[in-house]
C-alpha cells in the first residue's frame, strides 16, 4: 500500500459517500445519473466477486463491502424510494448504457490476462468503470449546468483514478513484476475522459459562478 | 508474468 493508493482509495470513498449523503439528506437526486450507478453497480459485482474467495487484508474486504453497499443503496434510491425516485428525470438520463456494457464484454473476451471466468469479469468491470461515467458526462452537458454535490462528485471520482496513475506509475518502479496493461490502460482512459470535465470545473470555480459547461 | 492472486487493489 502506497499513499497514492490510500489516498484514492478514501477519494473513491468519498465520492460515493457524498453522494449516499446527499441523496439521503436532500431525499433528491436531480442531476445524478441512474445509467452510471446502476453501470458502477455492475462493475464492483464484477470485480469484487472474489471477495468471498480469496482473502487479501481487512481493509480490502472491508473496502469492497462499503463500495458494494453504497453503489446498490444509490442505484436503490434512485430507483425504489418514493420520494426520490420523483426527482429522477429519465427522459434526460437517455444513454443507452447496454451499448457499453456489451462492447466492454466482448473486448472482455478477447483482452483478458488469463482466459477464466474470473479474469474475464475482471477485465470487463475494469473497462465497464473506464466509461461508466457517460451517462453522468452527458446528463451534465444537457442538464448545462450542476449544483455543487454533483461536481464534487464527479470531480473526487476524477481524483481518485488520477491518484490511481500514480500509484500504478509508484508501483511500476518499486515492484519488479508489477506490470497490469489492461488496468493501466483502461484507467488512463477513464482518467482522460475527466479531462474536459475538469477544465470546465476549475474554470468555473474561477469565476466561482455555477459550472456551465458548454452545449 | 502477473498471476492473478496480486490483484490486491480496489
Amino acid at each position: 500500500m502506497n499513499i497514492f493508493r490510500l489516498a484514492g482509495d478514501l477519494t473513491h470513498l468519498a465520492s460515493v459517500l457524498v453522494l449516499l449523503l446527499k441523496i439521503h439528506t436532500i431525499k433528491s437526486c436531480a442531476g445524478i445519473s441512474l445509467k452510471t450507478q446502476e453501470l458502477y453497480a455492475i462493475v464492483f459485482a464484477t470485480r469484487y466477486l472474489d471477495l468471498f474467495t480469496t482473502y487479501i487484508s481487512l481493509y480490502n474486504t472491508l473496502m469492497k463491502l462499503i463500495f458494494l453497499g453504497s453503489s446498490f443503496s444509490i442505484v436503490w434510491y434512485i430507483r425504489k424510494h418514493k420520494i426520490v425516485r420523483r426527482s429522477y428525470d429519465k427522459d434526460q438520463d437517455t444513454f443507452r448504457h447496454y451499448f457499453i456494457v456489451l462492447p466492454c464484454f466482448v473486448l472482455a473476451l478477447i483482452i483478458h490476462e488469463k482466459f477464466t471466468v474470473r479474469e474475464v469479469l475482471w477485465a470487463f468491470s475494469l473497462y465497464l468503470e473506464a466509461v461508466a461515467i457517460l451517462p453522468q458526462l452527458v446528463l451534465l452537458q444537457r442538464t448545462r449546468n450542476i449544483d455543487n454535490l454533483t461536481g464534487q462528485y464527479v470531480f473526487l471520482l476524477g481524483a481518485y483514478r488520477a491518484l490511481y496513475i500514480l500509484n500504478w506509475i509508484y508501483r511500476y518502479f518499486t515492484e519488479p513484476h508489477f506490470v497490469h496493461w489492461i488496468t493501466w490502460i483502461s484507467g488512463l482512459v477513464q482518467t482522460l475522459l475527466y479531462a474536459d470535465f475538469f477544465y470546465y470545473y476549475f474554470q468555473s470555480m474561477k469565476n466561482n459562478g455555477k459550472l456551465q459547461l458548454p452545449a | 508474468d502477473s498471476d492473478s492472486e496480486d490483484k490486491d487493489e480496489l
